[in-house]
């Protein structure tokens, strides 16, 4: 999915 | 989660901790650029600003704390409490050559022209450059002490891990970030130099990495 923008990453 | 990142977020721990625990416990960051620690604490600032907006784990939020509260004591130790032992002169890399394009190309190139979004971004772009005024101190002094370069391996191995972990997470659950994918590929490409190094002088056991 691009473009999502909630990080879940650190 | 999955192994790859698991790994690589203990990496990037395990590396920031080398770093504070050698300059506390030597009382000194020579050898240290803190132009690279100062980009690095801005990084996690910008990026984790979404402590205050979204709650994902309590993994997620311990480690950014962590890493924001390390982060600034690193650079309070480098400019404060040790400064005498910083080789400012040595830490020469013009900073704003890395600023500004990331802070542009964040604006141009990002998901949404949002402002935490472009804050993420620019902390993404921005973290694959963050380690040049270290790696540029090093090939300035000609030689960096084993410790350092330990630090270096393991900042460097984190996000090779991260790598694994985005193709991981692409074949299982289809997810693609573009945008940290590609700042990783660069921000790995970095430390190529780097780990060839680190291979072939440092664990032969010369200790001191002295570059040719």
């Amino acid at each position: 999915m691009i473009g999502q923008t909630s990080h879940d990453e650190l | 989660m999955n192994i790859f990142r698991l790994l690589g977020d203990m990496c990037h721990l395990v590396a920031i901790i080398i770093l504070f625990l050698k300059i506390w416990r030597s009382k000194s960051c020579a050898g240290i650029s803190g132009k690279s620690q100062v980009l690095f604490a801005l990084v996690f600032t910008t990026r984790y600003l979404d402590l205050f907006t979204s709650f994902i784990s309590v993994y997620n939020t311990v480690m950014k704390v962590v890493f924001l509260v390390l982060a600034y004591a690193t650079v309070y130790l480098i400019y404060l409490r040790f400064r005498s032992t910083y080789n400012s002169e040595s830490d020469s890399f013009r900073v704003e050559f890395l600023l500004v394009p990331v802070a542009g190309l964040s604006f141009l190139e990002n998901y949404a022209f949002a402002p935490l979004e472009i804050l993420w971004t620019f902390s993404i772009y921005l973290e694959s450059v963050a380690i040049l005024p270290q790696l540029f101190m090093i090939t300035k002094t000609g030689e960096a002490e084993s410790i350092t370069t330990h630090y270096l391996f393991f900042l460097g191995l984190y996000r090779a891990l991260y790598l694994a972990n985005w193709v991981w997470r692409y074949h299982t659950e289809g997810f693609f970030d573009q945008i940290a994918v590609v700042s990783g590929v660069v921000q790995t490409i970095f430390y190529c130099d780097f780990f060839y190094l680190y291979f072939t002088k440092v664990l032969r056991g010369s200790g001191k990495m002295t570059l040719p």
